[in-house]
């Protein structure tokens, strides 16, 4: 399957662990500079791989990002964090 | 599998395609869409009647970018299609910037897509499980369609199993509960149950659990082993030969046998080409005399077993197999080496056999399951029905 819009790089990684629920809305620290917390960004990162049975590395390595450039559900994987009720109109 | 948390709280739904797609004839859109519906009401009392017009359960529509629900689509690739969980309405959106195909390897198939959509109408979240239909990601076309276990258990779990009918589909059957908690039943007496050691187990293409022991075979039952059985390799598969290593059925619904240096592949239960073929040159990678063969839940790859060694096999990758393998199978917590056989069961669960034993591995503590009585337990009660044999192998007072 070729994706037409590749993952490549570490904010498109971000934004898509955000689409499906892995980092929190709020994960972005406003005293921090507006910096993500590393810790909170490996974990992301390690849920996203745990969730899909990649090896569990923490790292934003080539096979996490082929993956996350599959074509894919728009629900989100995790639910929980923020506002996730989607309601409909 | 995950369930939401919220369910219909009827089994006859209805449904109304609102909007179609612009590249797709209607009656191709609506056959397509209630094929996918049927995915589900295969396996449970659900029923989906279409409507033209007025209020339904499921409303579907094929819409682009922004579409009113504050979650735009985001045109070719990306995100496919989204829906909302029961407790949210069930509706049903497409991107219909997609090329949205049927029966084609082309473009993005309809039928699956919608299928998995309509596991979340109902009530479905993602599945961590890579093979079932309610993983996020689009796998491709699949011109094998067949319902995971893994999904039959989270809409039986919200739904309860189907009552009247049987499954049609050819894809598990109604009943995936393995002896993991029910007593055998029936009780047998023969060469098995007198030397429960095995060759190899699989699940064909149409759910049935196979053991091959020697040149004979035995089709599982829930409990026990079918009445009729043991029958010989030779008539329920022509021109294989018995004393098997390994076997699996893949997702293209191909079983492969695997014995010595060489590798059989069949379609149900005809030979599929030319066979036997050898193992280095269908399995690169792979080593001969194989112990084991199976197809893992866990992402839908082939794993081997071969001593203290096992292998993971891609086939979409090149090379199929990493240069990090083979790995040992100390790296499967609580599993010995030189296992006779191994199994990715309907209730989803991956068991191992060895010897007269078998080991219930959990997929997601990765390790074999803590239990009592424990693992390994005798295959010959829990798997084969023996009668006058023990249940377990420890000394516990179960």
């Amino acid at each position: 399957i070729v994706s037409p819009n590749p993952v490549q790089t570490t904010t498109q990684a971000e934004i898509y662990l955000s689409q499906f629920g892995y980092l929190p809305a709020s994960a972005r620290n406003p005293a921090n500079g507006g910096l993500l917390d590393a810790t909170t960004w490996t974990k992301a990162v390690q849920d996203f791989q745990s969730f899909a049975g990649l090896n569990v590395t923490g790292d934003l390595d080539g096979e996490t990002l082929e993956l996350m450039s599959l074509p894919r559900c728009g629900v989100r994987d995790k639910v929980g964090f923020g506002t996730d009720s989607r309601s409909k109109r | 599998y995950a369930l939401q948390g919220s369910r219909w709280r009827v089994k006859a739904l209805t449904y109304k395609i609102s909007k179609y797609p612009k590249r797709l004839k209607r009656n191709d859109v609506d056959a397509e869409i209630a094929r996918a519906f049927s995915v589900w009401s295969d396996f449970t009392d659900l029923s989906f009647t279409p409507k033209a017009s007025g209020p339904v359960h499921i409303e579907i529509k094929f819409v682009e970018s922004e579409h009113g629900d504050g979650d735009a689509f985001d045109g070719v690739g990306g995100t496919l299609a989204h829906a909302f969980f029961p407790v949210f309405g069930g509706d049903a959106h497409f991107d219909d910037a997609e090329l949205w195909t049927i029966g084609s390897p082309r473009g993005t198939n309809l039928f699956q897509v919608a299928a998995h959509e309509f596991g979340h109408s109902l009530g479905l979240s993602h599945s961590d499980v890579r093979s079932a239909l309610m993983a996020p990601f689009y796998r491709g076309f699949d011109p094998v369609f067949k319902l995971d276990s893994d999904d039959v258990l989270a809409i039986q779990a919200l739904y309860g199993k189907k009552t009247v009918g049987v499954a049609d589909r050819g894809g598990f059957p109604k009943t995936t509960q393995r002896p993991v908690i029910s007593p055998p039943k029936v009780p047998r007496d023969d060469l098995i149950c007198k030397d429960p050691k095995v060759d190899t187990l699989f699940n064909s293409a149409d759910g049935q659990t196979y053991a091959f022991k020697g040149n004979k075979y035995y089709r599982l039952t829930e409990n026990s082993i079918a009445d009729g059985y043991p029958k010989l390799i030779s008539d329920g598969w022509a021109g294989l030969p018995g004393d098997i290593d390994a076997a699996f059925t893949y997702k293209n619904g191909k079983t492969y046998f695997f014995k010595g240096t060489k590798y059989w592949r069949y379609n149900g239960r005809q030979m599929d080409g030319d066979y036997p073929k050898e193992i280095s040159e269908g399995f690169t990678g792979i080593p001969d005399h194989l112990d084991a063969a199976m197809v893992w839940g866990g992402n839908g790859k082939i794993y081997f077993y071969k001593g203290s060694k096992f292998w993971r096999f891609d086939p979409l990758k090149r090379p199929p197999v990493k240069s990090s393998y083979p790995k040992p199978i100390s790296n499967w917590e609580g599993l010995p080496n030189n296992i006779d056989a191994a199994l990715q069961y309907t209730n989803g669960y991956t068991y191992f056999f060895k010897g007269d034993k078998y080991y219930r591995f959990n997929d997601r503590t990765f390790s074999v399951d803590a239990a009592n009585p424990p693992f390994p337990r005798p295959s010959a009660h829990w798997w084969f029905g023996c009668k006058n044999v023990p249940s377990s192998t420890g000394n516990d007072d179960h």
